[in-house]
């Protein structure tokens, strides 16, 4: 089993709607997948058409004592569960520096699921803070979702500085899955030039890019993930690709 | 004098796009501005062509005992001034949380400058943290920026819900200046949807929308606000239309 982290701390980039999405795609092909949210904002349950605010969540099993396997959801898709956020996690983060061995809780709590799922995706929220570090010292990988602008562009190195770092400190065995270029609207030089700069930089790019699509932010507002919304669109099939590209490169090691 | 601040705790919405280009828009009119950057990421700095990474800067007016006042630098943008942000800010919500008055610290930091400037900005990041809160509790008025796509709108109340949280416990004086659709590209059904749901709940909704425009995504990357870098654009034309209705809304009290 692996434990994929979906992280950047710069807002909107696309890491829900690409953890919502490639776990729907993963889904698709076989693959039993969990994806846990611990943005606070929640936004991965509505997107997949489960009920927001229900308890036990993922706050419930960071700091409430609850098993993580009580808190699982199944959702309109085959083979993909979710463990829901909480908007108690928007102050969870001082309640966390609080405790010993405060970045191994999520760690901690997903060990009693290990046996369950082929692939575990964690929805990060959009900081480097306590809880985006459980995730980091959770995971087995981490995947980069990077909107082709300028802004976006700014902050990856203090990204992959931190990576770097949670690797020293606090799990030696986390590895980069890769960066994918989201939002890609190849009409504009913007993301053209973007795009390069990516690809001159980043040895782990996928070639997957996700293009710029009305059906991407369409779909949660029906509930679903794209692959069901818009089954034939560019943006499924771009998920469907990078849900390839991303078992090849977990299964050649 | 009147302290704005600029939030929504959802990532990508436009706040600093929005910070950087009212405040330049506001400036151009000959308003005096200072915009002061509270997310770690730092992007208002080059948005203006202001160096990164300098010091001193707000990690050092709020924890390290420097007065504001010597943290600010100059813009290109006459009337225009930036207090810098720092990548430290990222781990300042844990040094905070353990100081007397930990929300007023930006409050009392601003009162040094009080006598300077006609109109404050404050940018802040995609968080309801302690540091956000510090925003809120030293603002006279709060601007939302939102994104005119589905999973913006899921965020929105939760975000009024703390504003009136801050009122009741920490800042009296705070008011809703008003929420601002952005991104908003009038050929898709989304966001013709999503800005009627805004006209039909928020009753502060500015007139002006701030179109989708590449223009705000390529002028970072020239270091200007958009109203130098493409100056009769439609993005630029609406900033000055929102800064106009601002001045209203602030004058009218
Ligand atoms: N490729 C795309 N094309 C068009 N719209 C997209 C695309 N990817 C995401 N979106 C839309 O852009 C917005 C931001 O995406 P999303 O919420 O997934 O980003 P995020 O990084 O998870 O944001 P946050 O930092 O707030 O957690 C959403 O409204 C989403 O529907
Ligand atoms: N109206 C617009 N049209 C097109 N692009 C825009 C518009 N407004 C902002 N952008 C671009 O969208 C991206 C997100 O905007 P911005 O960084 O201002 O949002 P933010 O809310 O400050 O993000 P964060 O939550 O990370 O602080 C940026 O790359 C910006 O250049
Ligand atoms: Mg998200
Ligand atoms: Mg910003």
């Amino acid at each position: 089993m692996t434990i994929v982290a979906i992280a950047n701390q710069k807002g909107g980039v696309g890491k829900t709607t690409t953890a919502v999405n490639l776990a729907a795609a993963l889904a698709e092909r076989g693959v039993r997948v969990l994806l846990v949210d611990v943005d606070a904002q929640g936004n991965a349950a509505s997107a997949l058409g489960a009920p927001r605010g229900v308890r036990p969540n993922i706050f419930d099993a960071l700091l409430g004592g609850v098993a993580l396997e009580d808190c699982i959801l199944a959702t309109g898709t085959e083979r993909l569960d979710l463990v829901p956020s909480s908007l108690d996690l928007a102050g969870a983060e001082l309640d966390l520096a609080a405790l010993p061995e405060r970045e191994q809780r999520l760690a901690a709590a997903l060990g009693g699921v290990r046996g369950r799922y082929e692939i575990i995706l964690i929805d990060c929220g959009p900081s480097l803070g306590l809880i985006t570090l459980n995730a980091l010292t959770a995971a087995d990988q981490v995947l980069i979702p990077v909107q082709c602008e300028y802004l976006a562009l700014e902050g990856l190195a203090a990204l992959i500085d931190t990576i770097a770092r949670v690797r020293r400190q606090l799990n030696p065995s986390l590895c980069m899955l890769g960066v994918v270029a989201t939002m890609y609207d190849g009409r504009t030089r913007l993301a053209r030039d973007v795009a390069d700069e990516l690809r001159r930089h980043i040895n782990t790019l996928f070639e997957t890019i996700i293009p710029r699509s009305v059906r991407l932010g369409e779909a949660p507002s029906h509930q679903m993930a794209v692959l069901q919304y818009a089954p034939n669109s560019r943006a499924a099939e771009a998920y469907r690709e990078l849900a390839e590209e991303v078992l090849a490169r977990l299964n050649s090691g």
